[in-house]
């Protein structure tokens, strides 16, 4: 699930 | 992904190649703080540590995977490659960077937004990231004449988070409920390390004369 958070960045 | 986020990485892929292509084809790290590239080492490492658990994107791991390995290289290429440590300046490159490291740790482990290992590892990479480039700042100082690779090396580092900040404002502004104060405030203590940098940066570039920051 693409959580709201920052973690999708590096 | 948006537009900043990806000038951002690409800035930051650039910063590492222009440091890896320094090291691997010139032999020399005169002037790069290996305490700057240990510090980033183990950023990535407590950052990246979801690498085999989550999964985004091909991209996300694949500059993951790039990131960690331009690092630890790097740190590998300073410490052990027969020709490369012989210019590293070990006298001058002494800023107390596990003094960086332990109050980024425990700042973690007081603020963050969940209390997982996952999380305040990657929270402690956060708050270690901010500062990571003291060491080399201060080696700058030192050295006083930069050279142009190193010099283009802090900039393209100083510029990438820029841009994230940029990245941030847009998510915020797209994205209901995005909201991230501890990303936030530490991307920008960040940039503002750099800020004395970039001045005197852009005034050498300005000026057309050789990067000299004030002792």
């Amino acid at each position: 699930p693409k959580d709201r958070s920052t973690k999708d960045e590096l | 992904m948006n537009i900043f986020r990806l000038a951002g990485d690409m800035t930051h892929l650039a910063s590492v190649l222009v440091l890896l292509l320094k090291i691997h084809t010139i032999k020399s790290c005169a002037g790069v703080s290996l305490k700057t590239q240990e510090l980033y080492a183990i950023v990535f490492a407590t950052r990246y540590l979801d690498i085999f658990t989550s999964f985004y994107s091909i991209y996300n791991t694949l500059m993951k995977l790039i990131f960690l390995g331009s690092s630890f290289s790097i740190v590998w290429y300073m410490r052990y490659h027969k020709t490369v440590r012989r210019t590293y300046d070990r006298e001058q490159d002494t800023f107390r960077h596990w003094f960086l490291v332990l109050p980024c740790l425990l700042l973690a482990l007081l603020i963050h937004e969940k209390f997982t290992f996952l999380e305040v590892l990657w929270t402690f990479s956060l708050y270690l990231e901010a500062v990571a480039i003291l060491p080399q700042l201060v080696l700058l100082q030192r050295t006083r004449n930069i050279d142009n690779l190193t010099g283009q090396y802090v900039f393209l580092l100083g510029g990438y988070r820029g841009f994230y900040i940029l990245n941030w404002i847009y998510r915020y502004l797209t994205e209901p409920h995005f909201v991230h104060w501890i990303t936030w405030i530490a991307g920008l203590v960040q940039t503002l390390l750099y800020a004395d940098f970039f001045y005197y940066y852009f005034q050498s570039w300005k000026n057309n004369k050789k990067l000299q920051l004030p002792a």
